[in-house]
């Protein structure tokens, strides 16, 4: 039933963050019982959404290293069927404390079993780098979420990006589709945005989402008031084009 | 003689790369003789100079596993006085394969030691991540360099970042100072921007550099031709801005 995506990019400040928070935020307005899981130590996705990463007690850790159930984890936001795993900063000694552990892999994907089935989407925001913790949210996912942002740097990281996900798929998880990429902070002033586009059409054309995220102001003011951009100014662009790609969600089959 | 400073942040995307290029650029123009480490698996250092990571023989990996001498791995780059140690993916597998080494922070500062003396500034661009890279860097330096974006999400991963450089300041490297926090990509027109200007320097005044870093589209095209932005629109604001940063710099002693 539920259907698992990691949204992720090694890439630093693509919008991974702004992306979950909005998306799971848009589907859940329409209807669909969303989970979102805060896999980033530095807690913005829970920041995002109003809460102080490490103030509730509930957090994504204790669930990871089996200490407790991830059911006890779940805290309810702003939005009635938007659901939200926080993170804290324990979360960051996970990568050195984990490199041991049997099966490393695959902690988070045992953490979330038990509630796989209780929602429509469950989004995973992944830290900007390929180490275990993204590791270990590609093994839980059914697909991945790529934003890339609309510059020139954002191309570079695609390859190695991709070779990542290619050696999941064959050692750990033969199901990890690639859900879309993204374009993100689309400047239609700045050349370099046209360029991305067209580039990532030529080597990617069939996973491109048609939605295309545009830099919007409101995007960055939304979570000084930790809330989802819907919510804080509902006419804006930045809030139109999430809408719009949860509405584009929902009607595509994830791409093998 | 020479000061070895780390460009850093967890926080992805803030300007770290940028600021590594266009400052060690501007020192070298200004007779200043600058190294730059290249030390995010991404890259963006090395082909922000022109240079694509994995195709020369040079890199920073092979140093610092002991392999190689680092005066091997030095190339030079369109400016006579700027060099670079690039990178390559193999550096993302450094995180698990050294976490088993004896004295695995210190890894970086030994294959620096020999050539310490023979430049007036020598950078290292960080991943966004507090791994065992960015624990190397910050083992390895004089001073830490914190670019901060002007926006929302920018000042909740300062305090994180600041407990560690105290750790590595009272376990590996007493000297350890902070160079500076510098506003980066601020934007009149979007008020997040003053007001995180105007947090920081309440929270952390005597750190704050004087120049700030706007946000200006020069910046971001100048990569995708291989220069800094000195080289590229030298009457930019972007240029202008990190000019002025160098001379700060030169004259500024960094804050224990
Ligand atoms: N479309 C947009 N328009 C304007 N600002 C945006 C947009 N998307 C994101 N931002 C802002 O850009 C910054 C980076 O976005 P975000 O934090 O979501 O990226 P990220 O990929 O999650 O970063 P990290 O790599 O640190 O996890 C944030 O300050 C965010 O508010
Ligand atoms: N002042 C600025 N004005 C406009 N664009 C900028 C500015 N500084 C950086 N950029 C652009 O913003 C993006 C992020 O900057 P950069 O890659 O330097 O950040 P970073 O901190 O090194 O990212 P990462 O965390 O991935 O290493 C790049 O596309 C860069 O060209
Ligand atoms: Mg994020
Ligand atoms: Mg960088």
């Amino acid at each position: 039933m539920g259907k698992i995506i990691s949204v992720s990019n090694q890439k630093g400040g693509v919008g991974k963050t702004t992306t979950c928070i909005n998306l799971a935020a848009s589907l859940s307005i329409m209807g669909k019982s969303v989970l979102l899981i805060d896999f980033d130590p530095q807690g913005n996705s829970t920041s995002g959404l109003g809460f102080q990463p490490g103030e509730s007690k509930r957090n994504i850790y204790s669930a990871l290293i089996g200490e407790t159930k991830i059911q006890d984890q779940i805290q309810p936001t702003i939005i009635n069927k938007l659901k939200l795993v926080p993170t804290n900063v324990d979360l960051s000694g996970a990568e050195i404390e984990l490199v041991d552990a049997p099966e490393r892999e695959s902690m988070l994907k045992r953490a979330i079993e038990p509630i796989k089935d209780d929602y429509d989407y469950i989004f995973i925001d992944c830290p900007p780098s390929l180490s275990l913790l993204t590791i270990n949210a590609l093994v839980s996912s059914d697909s991945i979420l790529i934003p890339l942002q609309c510059e020139y740097y954002a191309m570079e990281g695609m390859t190695q990006l991709l070779i990542t996900i290619k050696l999941v798929k064959e050692s750990y998880n033969e199901n990890l589709a690639i859900e879309g990429i993204l374009p993100t902070m689309f400047d239609m002033r700045n050349n370099i945005s046209k360029q991305v586009i067209e580039e990532v059409k030529v080597h990617f054309n069939e996973y491109v989402f048609q939605t295309v995220i545009p830099r919007n102001v409101r995007l960055s003011e939304a979570p000084s008031f930790g809330k989802p951009v819907f919510l804080y100014d509902r006419t804006s662009k930045g809030a139109i084009s999430y809408l719009q790609l949860a509405k584009e969600l929902m009607k595509r089959k994830s791409v093998e």
